[in-house]
């Protein structure tokens, strides 16, 4: 009788037209939701290699998406961008919804030649985006 | 058609503005002011121009600026967290103007000296010195199998007194240091913070220098050792280094607050040091309570 006893448990644990990516899928984020996107460029593009010498390459990254409704703790928003929602949602459309911005920004190093000749190395504040937020 | 002569100004104008706008993006508010004058676009134009006849930096000074942005920053442009500097500025100045004086003496190891002419227009008002090194850099021709022991004797001068004014006894700085030349070194650097410290924080925008070596003459063992050493220096005009710390907007400060707040718990008297960091009430504030806390 073992072998009708295994054959039982198979069946109870795993039906047959079980597909699993698509019973994960329903855990996985939407597709467009607020995060943090690469764009890379170099300075010659925006210009301005003729005076900055180092770095070469730049990536001072941007926030796209939609913001979910319930943002919560995963955006670090506050309760206002809830409320923000619902005036959109409920009570006036022309109110817009919450928008996906940069909440953390890192400094950026430069090299660069001054007009009269001189180099000077200086670090700037808030140069490339390190976190997303809904507000 | 003049309409739309009207707009294609606009639309010219328009591209000029936003081609303007990087270089005022990262001047401070003051340069900006200082340069707002002129409309954005014409302020290109200028700079333009000023590009046509860009002075092009010393190829020394840029080799040794490319290893100082390695050492402070990844190759993404990120300041390293290592690095435990205050300054979040370095600026080299290479002489604009360089006139030798007095020949030296071989018999007494006086080395020729020279008269140099640093323009500093570049350092904005917000920029302030932290510290300034005079910068000979060698290249890799010149070794020499000794250290050799030399007296630097910098005088900066007044510039030229007008009738009305009397003239300034200039400074007299001397001091003394030891300098290895071997063939590692690169370069040497001669601090002269507290010479040049008055100077750039009165917004002085040249500063005029005659600087000159006296070298122990038993250190230099062998007569060709000699010959070049004096056949060197004046082929190699110092560069200026100014360390700074750029309190604007725009400059990033993270780690010196955090560095502020650290020093400002350890040291009694809040009240000099809040007066070096505008800054430094609230962080002082925070670094008492998280104490308090504990």
């Amino acid at each position: 009788g073992q072998e009708t006893v295994s054959s039982k448990l198979k069946e109870s644990l795993v039906p047959a037209s079980f597909n699993l990516s698509e019973y994960f899928k329903q855990f996985l984020f939407p597709q467009n939701e607020c995060e943090l996107h690469d764009f890379r460029l170099s300075f010659s593009q925006l210009k301005w290699d003729n005076w900055i010498l180092a770095p070469h390459r730049y990536n001072p990254r941007y926030c796209k998406g939609d913001c979910p409704r319930a943002v919560g703790h995963r955006y670090g928003s506050p309760v206002h961008t809830m409320v923000q929602n619902i005036i959109y949602e409920k009570l006036d459309s022309s109110v817009p919804r919450p928008s996906c911005v940069p909440a953390k920004y890192s400094p950026l190093s430069v090299l660069a030649v001054e007009p009269d000749g001189s180099i000077a190395y200086k670090e700037y504040e808030d140069m490339i985006a390190t976190k997303c937020t809904c507000r | 058609s003049q309409a739309s002569k009207g707009e294609a100004r606009g639309a010219a104008s328009a591209e000029l503005e936003t081609e303007a706008e990087p270089r005022s993006l990262l001047q401070p508010l003051d340069e900006r002011n200082r340069s707002g004058l002129l409309p954005c676009p014409f302020k290109v134009l200028s700079d333009e121009r000023g590009g046509a006849h860009r002075l092009q930096p010393d190829s020394r000074a840029l080799r040794y600026m490319k290893r100082l942005y390695k050492a402070y920053a990844t190759k993404e442009g990120i300041p390293k967290s290592s690095r435990s500097h205050l300054y979040n500025t370095v600026r080299l100045f290479t002489p604009c103007a360089q006139h030798k004086q007095t020949p030296g003496n071989q018999v007494t190891g006086i080395l020729p000296s020279v008269d140099l002419l640093f323009n500093l227009d570049s350092v904005t008002t917000l920029e302030h010195l932290l510290k300034s090194v005079l910068l000979y850099t060698f290249n890799d021709s010149v070794s020499f199998p000794s250290a050799v022991k030399c007296v630097c004797n910098l005088v900066i001068m007044e510039p030229k007194a007008s009738s009305k004014t009397l003239p300034r006894a200039p400074y007299s700085f001397t001091f003394n240091s030891k300098f290895e030349f071997r063939k590692k070194h690169k370069w040497i650097e001669i601090d002269v913070t507290t010479l040049l410290q008055p100077l750039v924080a009165s917004n002085k925008r040249s500063i005029h220098m005659s600087v000159n070596f006296t070298c122990e003459k038993d250190q230099l063992q062998h007569p060709s050792a000699q010959d070049r050493w004096f056949n060197m220096s004046p082929l190699v005009p110092p560069s200026l280094l100014l360390y700074l710390n750029d309190t604007s907007i725009q400059a990033y400060h993270g780690w010196y607050s955090l560095h502020y707040t650290r020093r400002a718990s350890q040291s009694p008297d809040q009240k000099t040091s809040l007066a070096a960091h505008p800054m430094g009430e609230e962080t002082a504030e925070c670094g008492r309570a998280s104490r308090h806390r504990r």
